[in-house]
């Protein structure tokens, strides 16, 4: 819950 | 999300030469950015020596193609801070991997004109504001971290 934004990334495009 | 105050911080950073400048800054930044957080933890140089420094560690919004990704990062503030340049890294988690290029190395490292050209005189300010802003508008062109396909092992990174 004290944890900020839950990390992400963009889709690997080839 | 606990709340850390400036009071807080400048115990945590008694050791840091500019101690009261670090942590306004640092207090201004994470008001405006709710997901960086003050840690207080080890970091060893490349020599192998170890010293306990702070560092902002959580993620950054970042923009790219219509969607918006929390790019996970992390600051160390080095204890000459705001004199020094603080040493940037991106974190991906096991789902990710490394996209290197320009800016990032295969250990994660960040490299930014705004980093190397660090300067904080009268005349020319650089701070870690202005450090994440640069950032934000870097990784939106291109992003440092990518999401790992389902079907590869972990631990690789993506040649640019």
């Amino acid at each position: 819950l004290n944890g900020g934004a839950v990390p992400s990334a963009p889709p690997t495009y080839t | 999300m606990a709340v850390v105050n400036e009071g807080a911080l400048k115990k945590m950073l008694k050791q840091y030469k500019y101690r009261d400048l670090t942590a306004r800054e640092i207090t201004n930044v994470i008001s405006q950015y709710k997901d960086l957080k003050p840690v207080m933890d080890a970091y060893t140089f490349n020599d192998g020596s170890s010293r306990d420094l702070m560092s902002l560690t959580g993620t950054l919004p970042v923009s790219y193609r219509g969607n918006v990704y929390n790019i996970p990062v992390c600051l160390w503030l080095l204890d000459m801070y705001p004199y020094n340049p603080p040493i940037c890294f991106v974190k991906p988690t096991s789902a990710m991997m490394i996209k290197t290029g320009k800016h990032i190395d295969a250990n994660g490292k960040i490299y930014l004109p705004y980093l190397h050209e660090w300067k904080h005189t009268h005349q020319s300010q650089s701070d870690l504001y202005g450090l994440i802003q640069v950032m934000i508008v870097v990784f939106s062109e291109e992003p440092p971290v990518y999401s790992r396909p389902t079907t590869q092992p972990p631990y690789q990174t993506f040649q640019a």
